[in-house]
């Protein structure tokens, strides 16, 4: 964890618009372990927030690791986080390099 | 290269 510490950043996503509007690739037993983010789209809850930004790593969403987790169902764990009445914003735990973990 | 179909997979939200 140490290690991740200089390159990691804490990112609260407000939900300001009906879309997180996001797009993610990778996950366990891929090539990309960890979801990328690919796509920020204009307009979206993330793109209002201006701090994502394409090419980072989610590590951690609401404190939920994401390692270990195939691709559906760490987009289940971003898509649920939005959804919740729970909360008006989403935490994402971020590194903008692609570290082998 | 991998299966592509797997390691291509893409979601939006």
């Amino acid at each position: 964890p140490g290690l991740l510490e200089p390159t990691s950043a804490l990112v609260r996503v407000a939900k300001s618009a009906t879309t997180l509007g996001i797009a993610i690739e990778g996950g366990a037993n891929t090539r990309q372990p960890l979801p990328r983010i690919v796509t920020i789209q204009r307009g979206g809850s993330a793109h209002n927030c201006g701090q994502l930004k394409v090419g980072q790593v989610i590590l951690e969403v609401n404190g939920v690791s994401l390692r270990g987790r195939e691709h559906r169902e760490a987009a289940r764990i971003i898509a649920e986080a939005f959804k919740t009445k729970e909360r008006d914003h989403v935490d994402f735990l971020v590194t903008e390099f692609n570290v082998a973990l | 290269s991998p299966p592509k179909d797997y390691e291509d997979e893409v979601t939006f939200f």
